[in-house]
Parts: C-alpha cells; structure tokens; sequence
C-alpha cells in the first residue's frame, strides 16, 4: 500500500491511499484502503490521514477518521490522537500497521507498530526526510 | 501559507537483515522522488489533491511498492487494485476497489469524487466508469512482476504444507473405532 498526504498554500489537506491488496486474497476480499474513514480521511478542521497495515483491523477500528475525531472532539494533538489510535487502540485490537498524518497547522505524524514502515516527507520549513525502519 | 508533504510505501516486517544496499538505495530514491514531485506541485501553488494524486502516481508507476505496477496477486493469480482520496476542505471522497486494468487507480477514484455522485465504484462497473472517463488501461500483464508472482507462489507452498500438516493432525487425532469408547 501506498499513500500521501498533504497541505497547500490554501490550508487545504488531502489524503490519498493505493494498493495492491493482500497477497493470495480470495473472495472480493477488501482492505481498508479504498474505504473512507478506515484507511485514509482527511478534515481541513483537523488533518489528513493514510493508513497501512492489517485491512481488516484498519475498517474495525475506523482507524483514520478515528484519528481526526480524537483531534476534534477531545481536542487531542496530532501526535496524541495518532499514537494513540495506531500505539494502543490498533494493537488491542490484534491489527498491525501504520499512518501517515498531516494536520492544519503542517504538524507531522508518522507511527507504525510494525518492524518497518517505508515513509518520508517534506515539512513546512521546507527540509526533506526518508526513512525505513524503526 | 505552510506547504508540507508525507508520504508511505506501506508497513511491515521490513528488516534492514533482509534489505540489500541497492534495494535500500531504490526504495530510498523512490520515496524521494515521490515527496518531490508532490512538493513541486506544492510550491508552485497546485492544490493539495493535487500533489497527492502526482506523489501517489510516482509509486503506483514503480514495481517496489505494492499498488499500481508492483500490486500484488490474488489466489486466482490475478491482480485487484483499490484507492480512495479525500478533499478536507470539502469532505468530498472518491474511491474504487478491485479493477483489474487500471494503470493509475488513484485518478480513478479521484474522478469518482468529482465527476460521478458516488463515493465508492467496484469491479467492472468502476472499469466501465474509468473508460467513460478516457483513464488509461492496461493489459492485466502490465501489472506481473516476478518478485510478486514468486512471493504468491511461495505463500501457496506453505498454505499447501500447512492443509497436509493439519491433515495429518486430523488423522491422528481422531479416533480409530477400537479407541473410540477412550474418547467417550
């Protein structure tokens, strides 16, 4: 899976998610890639999220429209209401993972409970990162 | 007027053990290339539906990642692809599951999200929607690559293994007819 967030000159974010599915899938199985609210949000009020991971951990826990609730209505920070959902609430629930998330303001969120998760990105002060693993 | 950009080419058991230099080096380059393109649109004053739609691009056009050209198989050998984006100004949502010859699908769901009124198109009728929309199709072969045909491959193995290793659990486990009354 892939994603991408971002925020323009307007203060316009946008989330976007891609992917190939689950190796040796049968039965139409879906992830949580093309459905909003699991897989990918994004909220001008809040921020934008792109997941990947276990689909079908990602749908039972609404794990990225739960990201922005968080944000919203317990006024959480993005790093907060990230690591939460992706550090605690994904991880009782026995799915594996993680995010990408961006809000308003140009903050960055990256975790993941996995070994490794390929990611990288651009900030507001213009300096690039990439990395990998833990 | 703050830009920014994040990107992700998916989470794992991705051990630096397993990683040689040179394929460290082109996911690396990749990742890079991705968060530039996006970031140019950025900076040149483009929207941010827009730089997602490019960065994505970058990634589904390269074997290394898992969508687009490096997508994965399905136990029938086939590929499916999915995508969604969503607008936080609008709240507005596109997204498509399981085409099978869509070179791009994020521009798909994109279309869906501003030309059509639904939110999510599946199967053939995303494909019909995508040909009514002029979007690039492909031969399926497009999207075989040997790393992932291999892998589909190897994961059969062990599913085949793992069916004969619980058949011959099943056969020890139940009982004979001369056992059976131990069993009550």
């Amino acid at each position: 899976t892939v994603g991408v967030v971002a925020l323009d000159k307007e203060g316009n974010l946008a989330a976007g998610t891609s992917t190939g599915g689950l190796t040796n899938k049968r039965f139409g199985r879906i992830g949580d890639s093309p459905i909003i609210g699991a897989g990918n949000y994004a909220n001008n009020k809040t921020c934008a999220v792109s997941g990947t991971g276990h689909g079908e951990y990602f749908i039972r826990g609404v794990v990225a429209y739960d990201i922005s609730a968080l944000m919203e209505y317990k006024g959480m920070s993005l790093k907060e209401a990230a690591e939460h959902v992706v550090m605690k609430k994904l991880i009782d629930l026995g799915g594996s993972g993680g995010v990408i998330a961006l809000d308003h303001d140009g903050n960055i969120a990256m975790p993941f409970n996995t070994e490794g998760m390929y990611r990288g990105y651009i900030d507001t002060n213009g300096k690039m990162v990439v990395k990998i693993y833990k | 007027s703050k830009i920014a950009i994040v990107v992700h080419g998916g989470a794992g058991t991705i051990r630096k053990a397993n990683m040689t230099e040179e394929m460290e080096k082109a996911y690396r380059a990749k990742l890079q290339e991705a968060l530039q393109t996006g970031y140019e649109v950025l900076k040149n004053g483009g929207s941010s539906l827009d730089a997602v739609e490019k960065a994505i691009m970058v990634m589904e056009d390269s074997p290394l990642f898992n969508a687009g050209k490096g997508a994965v198989f399905t136990s029938a050998g086939t590929n499916e692809l999915d995508a969604s984006i969503m607008d936080g100004k609008t709240l507005n949502a596109g997204a498509v599951a399981a085409v099978k010859r869509v070179k791009n699908p994020i521009k798909l769901a994109r279309l869906v999200m501003e030309k059509s009124p639904h939110v999510l198109l599946s199967g053939e009728g995303a494909e019909t929607f995508a040909k009514e929309q002029g979007i690039e199709l492909v031969d399926p072969k497009y999207f075989y690559t040997k790393r992932r045909w291999e892998s589909l491959q190897r994961v059969k193995k062990r599913e085949k293994e793992s069916h004969k290793q619980s058949d011959v659990l099943e056969k020890n486990t139940i009982p004979s007819p001369d056992d059976a009354h131990k069993f009550g």
